[in-house]
């Protein structure tokens, strides 16, 4: 304006990762995140031997409208982005879900006082995908 | 209940104060002269009938021994990292290992043997975990010592194994029998020892039996220079070796193979803003990726 005052205009942005951050890494991304379960937290120490913790991680944030180069995600969901924004906002977004595991070793009791070792399959997730 | 032995040699069962107190029925059986066995020793306990189920759980169950427990950790800290997942191994062609303790034992004390010492135990092992899509890989006796060994031993042992129930599919042979004859060398320290059963046990697993009822009868050779240690006075546990074939289970030899079919599916392709974030934290510029 005439009289000096500046408006509508964004705050001026001097440091280049700050730039990086706020337009090309958006925050809340859909990422994976550190859980340590014990499993005496759900009294399942009664028949788990080991291990005694465990971080199964999680899924969590914000699934950008970019979705098939970085996450692997299918047409399909790039589709359904597309109808939500464009369409219908009452179809539901892509959601941030684990798509890959790994395996854990549990060692743990029968009720027959036996003892077991097993390798479970799917217990830890290891990467995230928009779906 | 322990055990101890005089220093002759026999064996006593003594009687927990419980157990003493609610006695379960115990069966004694003099063999005859006739049969040239002299006389025999036949203790056998049996599950009381009454509805006490901590006393059978005391008696029938037994509690989940220190030294299967401690092998066991032991197997898992070989066969796991220290976050639980499994090491790989190109021979590890099982995800599943049962340490199942005998559900009852019946004792045959021999006196008067000339040579060696003849010991025959009756032990009865709980199958009733072991589905039927656990597919036995191997099956192992597994004999540990309370004390590690402090001498090293070579002795040759014969390993007898009779199978006491009847076989429904052989009516001409309805006990199976298996003779193992081995020499044992036990190593200065060592706390077990393994015998391997698998052919003797495969078809009866296989099958889907819920109990085995084995009769084991060792008889080492003795020399002067062998100490008093009997391995065939430990009642060994039956440890199997099975691979889950169920959904839940982890196949990690699909999983190698999978892996060195299609390696760039598993070389995770850092994405441009996982690699460029990480060129920030380091001060480095974004790198720039050729056409």
């Amino acid at each position: 304006e005439a009289g000096g005052k500046v408006e509508n205009t964004p705050s001026p942005i001097y440091d280049l990762s700050q730039y990086y951050r706020q337009y090309l890494f958006p925050q809340n991304e859909c990422e994976l995140h550190n859980f340590w379960l014990r499993f005496s937290q759900l009294k399942w120490n009664r028949w788990i031997i080991a291990p005694r913790k465990y971080n199964p991680r999680y899924c969590k944030g914000e699934c950008p409208r970019v979705v098939r180069h970085r996450y692997g995600s299918p047409v399909h969901t790039v589709v359904q982005n597309i109808i939500y924004e464009k369409l219908d906002s009452s179809v539901p977004r892509p959601s941030c879900i684990p798509a890959e595991y790994r395996p854990l070793s549990v060692l743990k009791m029968e009720p027959d006082r036996s003892i077991v070792y097993k390798e479970y399959d799917n217990m830890i997730a290891t990467k995230c995908t928009c779906r | 209940t322990s055990r101890s032995r005089d220093e002759r040699g026999s064996w006593q069962l003594p009687l927990s104060e419980v157990e003493a107190s609610q006695s379960p029925p115990t069966l004694l059986a003099h063999q005859d002269a006739e049969n040239g066995y002299g006389l025999q020793l036949s203790l056998f306990k049996e599950l009381p009938s009454h509805s006490h189920q901590k006393l059978r759980d005391r008696i029938s169950r037994p509690q989940p021994d220190s030294t299967a427990l401690r092998y066991m950790k032991r197997l898992y800290r070989m066969f796991a990292t220290k976050g639980g997942i499994p090491k790989p191994s190109k021979s590890h062609l099982y995800n599943t290992v049962r340490l199942v303790t005998p559900h009852a034992e019946c004792e045959h004390l021999s006196k008067n043997q000339e040579r060696g010492d003849l010991h025959s135990v009756d032990l009865l092992f709980n199958l009733d975990y072991v589905t039927t899509l656990e597919h036995l890989f191997k099956s192992v006796l597994l004999y540990s010592f309370d004390r590690p060994v402090s001498k090293s031993l070579a002795i040759t042992c014969t390993c007898n194994l009779l199978i006491r129930e009847h076989v429904a599919s052989s009516q001409v042979c309805p006990n199976i029998s298996h003779a193992v004859t081995f020499n044992l060398h036990v190593e200065l320290g060592r706390k077990w020892v393994e015998i391997d059963v698998t052919t003797f046990l495969q078809p009866l697993i296989a099958s889907g039996k819920k109990s085995i009822h084995i009769a084991v009868n060792f008889t080492c050779l003795k020399n002067d220079e062998t100490p008093s240690y009997n391995m065939a006075r430990l009642s060994p546990s039956l440890l199997l070796f099975l691979n889950d074939t169920s959904q839940q289970a982890h196949h990690q030899w699909n999983f190698l193979k999978h892996k060195r079919m299609k390696p760039a599916l598993f070389k995770q392709k850092k994405s441009l803003n996982e690699e460029a974030r990480k060129n920030l934290k380091q001060g480095k510029r974004a790198p720039r990726h050729r056409r």
